[in-house]
C-alpha cells in the first residue's frame, strides 16, 4: 500500500507583484507571511494556525479562494514527506 | 594498496591514530590511505576559504572539534525559524547526526580534541532542517540558503530507503536545484554531495531516489576497509565516486566529532562517506576556487579510480573509464582531485540534447523483454543543443505496471555501455508504476553521443501475479547532456612539441598513445620515482597506476581522449594488435573480432547475435534467421519459414504458398486435395468432397457442387425425414430434419407432405388424430375466436375435435 499524503498547514505560493502583494493576499485570506522561499524569486512560504497542522484531508474552504486569486500564479498545500537520515 | 606512508603527518587530536583512512600508523592493518588526502595537504591543500554546510538535524557549534571553524553564516535553523543551528539535545541523542557529518569534513586539527576534518581548514556551518515536519518548501529554504556564500552542501538523508519508496525532490526543491547551479557561488554553481542511500539490505535501489538520482548532486557510495561492498549500499548508475565508511563488525569504522563535544569511533552508514567527498572537494575548490559544479564532477570522475575495491560489474565505458553500479568511478582520490583542479579550464557549456521522445504504447509482457532503439545524432543540426561528448544521460519513463518492484530497466548507449537504470525491488509491491520517472546514468560519461540507444524493459516477477494484469510503457524521453567541444584538452602544445622531439619517429605505437594522454599531467608535477605497474614497459611511468605507464609490456586499452592504460590481455570487445601492442576496438557489438570492420566479427557479445554468413553482430537477426541466446548466433529458420523464434522449428510467419499451423509452416494444397502428413505431398479428396484433410468421404470440410452435407459426409440428396436448407457461410446446402411426426417434407421444415401413424396433416404440420371428450360449443368456439389451431404451441389443443364439429 502506498503511504497516504499527510497535508501541513502551511503553503507555497507564486505570486506576481512581489513582496508587499505577498502581504496583501496573507492579510485578506488570514494568512501568516512566512517570507520568500529561499532564494526561489516570487515564491512566497504562508501559515494559516486555524487549520490542522497534520490532516489527511487537503483543506479547503478560505485556501480555496486564495488559488483563486489573480495575483496568485501557483499555490501548494505543503505535504509532509518522510525523510529519513543515513 | 601501500604499505608506507610517504607524507607521514603527525596531529595531537586524541584519535588522529585511528584514522585509518587517512594514514598508516596501525602496522597490525594494511593501510588504507588510497583516498590520498595526506598527500593533498602536503602539497599545502587544506580547505582554506572553502565554506561547507551540513544539511541534517543541527551541529553543536560550540563542540571545541568545530567552533574553530564554525561560520555562522552556513548555518540555520530552519525547523525553528533562526540563525542557531544547535541541535535539539534528548536522552536518547536522537539529533547527532548533522555534528558527526560536520567533524569528518572540517574538524579542527592539531587541538588535542577528537579528529582531524578531510578539510580541516574549511569553514563549517549547519542548517537544522530535519528536526520537524520536512516540506518541499523546507528543502527548498535549505538547498538555497545563502548560495553566495556556502560552496559546498553535504546531505546525508534522503526519501525512505525501505525498497519499495519511489521518491524525491517537489516542484521548490527542484527550483532550488536549478537556481543553485545556475546562480550560487557567484555564478560558478551551488555543489550538492549526497549520500547514495543506505537501503542495501532491503534491496533498494537508488534510482528511485530523485534526489541522489539528480544531475545536480554529487552521489556518493561506500566501501569498506577491505574493499567490499557494505551491508547498505545500495547500487544504481548515478553514483559517481565512493569513499571508505563502515562496513562489516570486524572492519573499522569511521571516527568523527559526536553530540555533547565527545568523539565517536561507530560512525557508519552512507553518510559516513558523503562529508568525506564534500571535504576533498573542498581541497580542489582551493585549489581552483573558479570550478564550476560541472568542473567538480569531471575532476571526480577523471581521478576516482577502482584500485582495490570489489564489485562483479566493473566495467570499462566507451571513453575508457572504469566504472560500476556500486562504487560509480571508484574511491575518491584527493591528491588527483586537487593536482587536476590546479590546471582544470573551465568546462565548455553544458548542452542538453532530447534525443527521442516516444509515446507510443508499448505492453511489457512478463519474462518477455521490451526493446527499443533509437538512432540520434545527438542534435548536431543545433549549435546550442549539439551533445558530442556526454556527461549525464537521463532517461524519463512513464511506466503502468501492476507490481513496480518487478521492472528492471537497462539503457545502453552507442559505444556498447550497458547501465541497469533498475534493478528488481522485491519488497515494492506498488501499483504505482513511474510517471515521468528520471533514471540518470553517469556510465557513458565522456563517450559519444551520437548513435544507436537502447532501452530495455524487463519484468521478472517474483510471485504469483494475475496474467492478464501486464504492464505498459507509455512514454520514454532520453536525454543527453554534455558537451559539443571535449571538456578538457588533452594535448598541450608545448610539451607536445617538445616530448615528441625527444622520443623520435619511431617511438612505439603504444607508448604514443598512452603519451598523449599523459602530456596534461606533466605540468607542475615532480618527477615520479616510485614503483610502476607491472604491466608498464620499459620505458618507465608518471606513477604507480596501469593507466600512468609511457609504454606497455603486453597491449594499451583506450584513447588518447579518454586515457589508456596498459593490460596483460584486450578485454572483450577489442582486438589485440600484436603488432601496434594496442587493444583496437571490435566493432560495435562484437565481443571478438578479426578486424574492426563491422562484417569480422567472431564473436557478440551479450545481447547481439552473430550473423555467420555476414559475420556481423547485430541486436536483432534478419529474416529467416532466429536469435539462439546460448550460441549468441543467428541461426536459419526452417526451410518452409519465413520468420522463426527460439528455434529453427517455431515459425512465426511462413514461406509464399504455406501457411501456419501451430508453429509449423505447411504447404498449402490446390482444391479437392489435402496433405498428407505421412507423404508431406498433396494428395486428392474423396469425389464427394470439395476441400478436406484426408482422403475419407466423412473427412470433407466443403462438398463438391450438387452435394449436401449429411452426418459429416457429402451426399447427392437427403434422406427421407430431412430436407435440404442453405446455410449461411457455406457453399452447399446441409440435411435438416423435418419437424417431429413428420416422416417427409419440402423446403423447410415446417411443410410437412407425410406424417407418422396416429398423424394427420393439418395446415404443413403433423397433428394427433385423437378427439377430445369435452370440447362443447363453447369451448371451440374460445378455440376459433383465439385462433389456437393456427397456433403452432397449441395446433394439438383439441382442433382435430373441433375441425369434425365444424
Amino acid at each position: 500500500l502506498s503511504s497516504r499524503a499527510v497535508y501541513s498547514n502551511h503553503w507555497a505560493l507564486k505570486v506576481s507583484g512581489g513582496a508587499r502583494e505577498a502581504a496583501r493576499l496573507a492579510s485578506r485570506y488570514g494568512y501568516v507571511n512566512l517570507g520568500q522561499i529561499g532564494s526561489l524569486d516570487g515564491y512566497y512560504h504562508f501559515y494559516h494556525s486555524k487549520t490542522f497542522k497534520r490532516s489527511a484531508l487537503k483543506s479547503r474552504g478560505t485556501h480555496t479562494f486564495l488559488s483563486m486569486d489573480p495575483k496568485v500564479e501557483w499555490v501548494q498545500q505543503q505535504e509532509v514527506k518522510k525523510r529519513v537520515k543515513r | 594498496h601501500t604499505w608506507t606512508e610517504p607524507h607521514f603527518m603527525n596531529f595531537s587530536d586524541l584519535m588522529w591514530p585511528s584514522m585509518w583512512y587517512l594514514h598508516c600508523s596501525d602496522k597490525n592493518h594494511r593501510c588504507r590511505s588510497e583516498m590520498n588526502v595526506l598527500a593533498a595537504w602536503h602539497r599545502g591543500y587544506t580547505g582554506k576559504n572553502v565554506v561547507v554546510t551540513i544539511l541534517d538535524d543541527g551541529v553543536e557549534k560550540n563542540h571545541p572539534d568545530l567552533v574553530q571553524n564554525y561560520d555562522p553564516l552556513a548555518s540555520y535553523d530552519v525547523n525553528g525559524g533562526d540563525d542557531d543551528p544547535t541541535p535539539r539535545y534528548d536522552i536518547s541523542n536522537e539529533n547527532k547526526h548533522g555534528t558527526r557529518c560536520a567533524g569528518q569534513v572540517a574538524a579542527y586539527a592539531n587541538n588535542s580534541h577528537c579528529v582531524v576534518g578531510i578539510a580541516y581548514n574549511a569553514k563549517i556551518g549547519g542548517i537544522r532542517m530535519l528536526d520537524g515536519d520536512v516540506t518541499d518548501i523546507v528543502e527548498a529554504k535549505s538547498l538555497g540558503i545563502r548560495p553566495d556564500h556556502i560552496d559546498i552542501y553535504s546531505v546525508s538523508w534522503g526519501p525512505d530507503d525501505d525498497g519499495r519508496t519511489v521518491d524525491g525532490p517537489g516542484p521548490l526543491a527542484k527550483a532550488a536545484f536549478e537556481q543553485g547551479i545556475r546562480k550560487g557561488r557567484n555564478g560558478l554553481g551551488s555543489i550538492y554531495v549526497w549520500a547514495s542511500g543506505n537501503g542495501g539490505r532491503e534491496g533498494d535501489y537508488c534510482s528511485c531516489d530523485g534526489y541522489t538520482n539528480s544531475i545536480y548532486t554529487i552521489s556518493v557510495s561506500s566501501t569498506t576497509e577491505n574493499g567490499n561492498k557494505p551491508w547498505y549500499l545500495e547500487e544504481c548508475a548515478s553514483t559517481l565516486a565512493t569513499t571508505y565508511s563502515s562496513g562489516a563488525f570486524y572492519e573499522r569504522k569511521i571516527v568523527t566529532t559526536d553530540l555533547r563535544q565527545r568523539c565517536t569511533d561507530a560512525h557508519t552508514g552512507t553518510s559516513a562517506s558523503a562529508p568525506i567527498v564534500a571535504g576533498i572537494i573542498a581541497l580542489a575548490l582551493e585549489a581552483n576556487p573558479h570550478l564550476t559544479w560541472r568542473d567538480v564532477q569531471h575532476l571526480i570522475v577523471k581521478t576516482s579510480r577502482p584500485t582495490h575495491l570489489k564489485a562483479p560489474d566493473w566495467k570499462i565505458n566507451g571513453a575508457g573509464r572504469r566504472v560500476s553500479h556500486l562504487y560509480g568511478f571508484g574511491l575518491v582520490d584527493a591528491e588527483g582531485m586537487v593536482l587536476e583542479a590546479r590546471k582544470w579550464k573551465t568546462a565548455p557549456a553544458q548542452h542538453v540534447c532530447t534525443a527521442t521522445s516516444d509515446r507510443k504504447h508499448r505492453f511489457i509482457r512478463a519474462a518477455q523483454p521490451v526493446q527499443m532503439s533509437t538512432l540520434t545524432d545527438a542534435c548536431a543540426d543545433s549549435f546550442d543543443q549539439h551533445v558530442a561528448y556526454l556527461e549525464h544521460v537521463v532517461v524519463k519513463l512513464s511506466i503502468q505496471h501492476p507490481r513496480r518492484g518487478d521492472l528492471q530497466i537497462y539503457l545502453t548507449s552507442p559505444s556498447g555501455t550497458k547501465s541497469q537504470l533498475l534493478a528488481r525491488r522485491a519488497y515494492d509491491l506498488s501499483s504505482e508504476g513511474y510517471e515521468n520517472w528520471e533514471f540518470m546514468t553517469v556510465h557513458c560519461w565522456g563517450e559519444k553521443a551520437q548513435g544507436e540507444w537502447t532501452l530495455e524493459i524487463h519484468d521478472n516477477s517474483s510471485l504469483l501475479r494475475i496474467p492478464e494484469m501486464q504492464g505498459k510503457l507509455k512514454e520514454w524521453t532520453l536525454i543527453l547532456y554534455g558537451t559539443a567541444k571535449p571538456p578538457f584538452s588533452t594535448l598541450n602544445p608545448h610539451h607536445s612539441q617538445s616530448k615528441v622531439q625527444e622520443s623520435g619517429m619511431d617511438m612505439e605505437a603504444s607508448r604514443a598513445a598512452l603519451y598523449q594522454s599523459h602530456l596534461e599531467l606533466t605540468e607542475e608535477e615532480e618527477d615520479y620515482l616510485g614503483p610502476c605497474h607491472p604491466e608498464c614497459g620499459d620505458q618507465g611511468c608518471d606513477g604507480p597506476g596501469a593507466d600512468q605507464c609511457l609504454n606497455c609490456v603486453h597491449f594499451s586499452l583506450g584513447s588518447a581522449k579518454s586515457g589508456r592504460k596498459c593490460v596483460s590481455m584486450c578485454p572483450p570487445g577489442f582486438l589485440a594488435d600484436t603488432v601496434a601492442r594496442r587493444c583496437k576496438r571490435c566493432h560495435k557489438g562484437c565481443e571478438a573480432c578479426l578486424g574492426r570492420s563491422q562484417n569480422q566479427c567472431t564473436s557478440c557479445k551479450k545481447g547481439w547475435f552473430l550473423h555467420q554468413e555476414a559475420n556481423t553482430c547485430g541486436t536483432v537477426c534478419p529474416a529467416g534467421f532466429y536469435a539462439d541466446e546460448g550460441l549468441k548466433h543467428c541461426l536459419k529458420c526452417h526451410q518452409n519459414c519465413k520468420q522463426c523464434i527460439g528455434s529453427a522449428e517455431k515459425c512465426t510467419a511462413c514461406k509464399d504458398r504455406f501457411s501456419l499451423a501451430g508453429a509449423m509452416c505447411i504447404q498449402e494444397c490446390d482444391q479437392s486435395m489435402y496433405l498428407s502428413l505421412e507423404t508431406m505431398k498433396c494428395e486428392a479428396c474423396h469425389p464427394t468432397c470439395q476441400t478436406c484433410t484426408g482422403p475419407g468421404k466423412d473427412e470433407c470440410i466443403y462438398c463438391a457442387k450438387d452435394f449436401h452435407l449429411h452426418e459429416w459426409k457429402c451426399v447427392p440428396a437427403c434422406s427421407e425425414g430431412f430436407y435440404a436448407e442453405e446455410v449461411p457461410g457455406l457453399p452447399h446446402k446441409a440435411c435438416r430434419r423435418c419437424e417431429e411426426n413428420c416422416l417427409s417434407c419440402e423446403g423447410s421444415g415446417r411443410n410437412c407432405v407425410r406424417c407418422r401413424e396416429g398423424f394427420n396433416l393439418l395446415s404443413g404440420s403433423c397433428v394427433t388424430n385423437h378427439t377430445c371428450v369435452n370440447a362443447d360449443e363453447t369451448f371451440c368456439e374460445m378455440v376459433k375466436i383465439n385462433l389456437l389451431c393456427e397456433r403452432k404451441l397449441f395446433i394439438h389443443f383439441c382442433c382435430q375435435t373441433c375441425l369434425l364439429a365444424g
